[in-house]
């Protein structure tokens, strides 16, 4: 069984917007 | 066929043929008739002139053969002919015609570094010690274990009057020395410029007033012969004019220099030795699997090696790294399926910004660091068994 990509819209970067990539 | 490489294409040792070094050359002459003109030279008329360049020209001129002094009358009767040959040459023999009755005393001097500093190369005399302060050639050659200048018989004069200088190098050589594993004999043979010293007219000979005013001669030469071969170090097989007009060498073996006494620039993963007939001792150009123009020589590394590969490599391109530019610098990992040589063969590692731990992978497979729960060469997917999360800390939870 191949698992989906992570999916960035998922995240939520609230307490990590440090973090957070560049797209 | 290439004199410096065999049949198969590897090298061996070359050396360029035996010529004339002095032919051609410009001669610097202390003295030389004509100026003022006398009846029996005019240095204005080609056909009465007797000009230094007679000494060295090809022949074939109409007017006169032979160089002539001025006419010496009082001392220093000593009159210098110096011959710069532009670029370094291993002598075999030097050898001057004299027109007219030979000298008593002449000198013959070298100079390695174009004409800043002399060394003898030998004296030809019957009194050695007056004019020179040495003893006569022992018959048992050079007493040391090296080449010295020795002191010889002066040149005889022929039945027509004339004479030869005639010096074969290896006269003040010891029997025994080889140029291939001699370096006092290399050092010995190697000349820029040669100069004569005609030191003192035979018909002074054994008169006590040489030092005083006396009969008017004339020094007269032509032929200055200097057999020798260009100075390559067994790495070039001919000697060629450069941009600028310079005589160099046409370097082989990945050397370079007018005596192709240096490696290349890139050509740097052993040091430079001379040539030998054994072995041709070429220069080898570093391993850098075409990723870099630069390379280094490192010693330590060399003598680790078993002296076989000294060379690092500066500046890998194409994302590589290592002293032969032969693994992937951090960020990168080898592509198997691209050759090492090839400039695609290394990749971006791509970690994923949130499921790998970094950004660098194993540069030999490319796996990113994952996270918990967090699977695939990026780290890009949930591991089976686990879901995305909202927390990009910890992007993969168990699956309840």
């Amino acid at each position: 069984e191949v698992m989906p990509t992570l999916d960035m819209a998922l995240f939520d970067w609230t307490d990590y917007e440090d973090l957070k990539p560049e797209v | 066929g290439d004199p410096c490489h065999d049949e198969g294409g590897a090298p061996r040792g070359c050396v360029p043929g035996l010529v004339n070094a002095a032919l051609g050359r410009d001669v610097l002459a202390s003295s030389t008739c004509g100026r003022p003109a006398t009846r029996a030279c005019d240095a204005s008329d080609p056909r009465r002139a007797h000009p230094a360049a007679l000494l060295t020209a090809a022949g074939g001129t109409a007017g006169p053969l032979c160089w002539r002094s001025d006419s010496l009358v009082r001392a220093p009767l000593n009159v210098t002919l110096t011959v710069p040959l532009g670029k370094a040459f291993e002598l075999v023999f030097v050898s001057l015609r004299f027109c007219s009755q030979p000298p008593a005393s002449v000198a013959l001097l070298k100079s390695q570094d174009h004409g800043r500093s002399w060394a003898p190369l030998g004296f030809f005399s019957s009194r050695c010690a007056l004019d020179y302060g040495r003893l006569p050639r022992p018959s048992t050659g050079p007493a040391g274990p090296g080449p010295e200048a020795l002191c010889f018989p002066p040149p005889q004069a022929q039945p027509d009057g004339s004479g030869l200088l005639a010096f074969s190098v290896q006269d003040g050589s010891p029997p025994g020395l080889d140029l291939d594993n001699s370096p006092v004999l290399q050092d010995w043979v190697t000349a820029t410029d040669i100069r004569v010293v005609l030191t003192r007219p035979t018909m002074l000979l054994g008169d006590a007033r040489d030092t005083e005013a006396v009969a008017p001669y004339t020094y007269s030469a032509t032929e200055l012969q200097v057999g020798g071969r260009c100075k390559c170090n067994g790495h070039a097989s001919q000697c060629l004019l450069d941009a600028q007009g310079h005589l160099v060498c046409d370097c082989r073996h990945g050397t370079e220099g007018p005596d192709c006494s240096r490696c290349k620039p890139f050509y740097c993963d052993r040091p430079w030795q001379r040539a030998t007939t054994r072995d041709a001792h070429a220069c080898l150009a570093c391993s850098c699997n075409g990723h870099a123009r630069r390379c280094r020589f490192n010693m330590e590394l060399y003598r680790l090696s078993g002296r076989r590969s000294g060379g690092v490599c500066l500046n890998c391109r194409h994302n590589t790294a290592g002293r032969h530019c032969h693994y992937c610098r951090e960020g990168f990992y080898r592509d198997p399926g691209q050759a090492l040589s090839d400039r695609r063969a290394c990749r971006a590692c791509d970690c994923h910004p949130v499921g790998a731990a970094g950004k660098t992978c194993n540069q030999t497979t490319g796996q990113c660091p994952c996270k918990d729960g967090v699977t695939g060469l990026t780290c890009n997917r949930c591991a089976l068994g686990f879901q995305q999360s909202r927390s990009p800390v910890a992007p993969c939870v168990k699956t309840p």
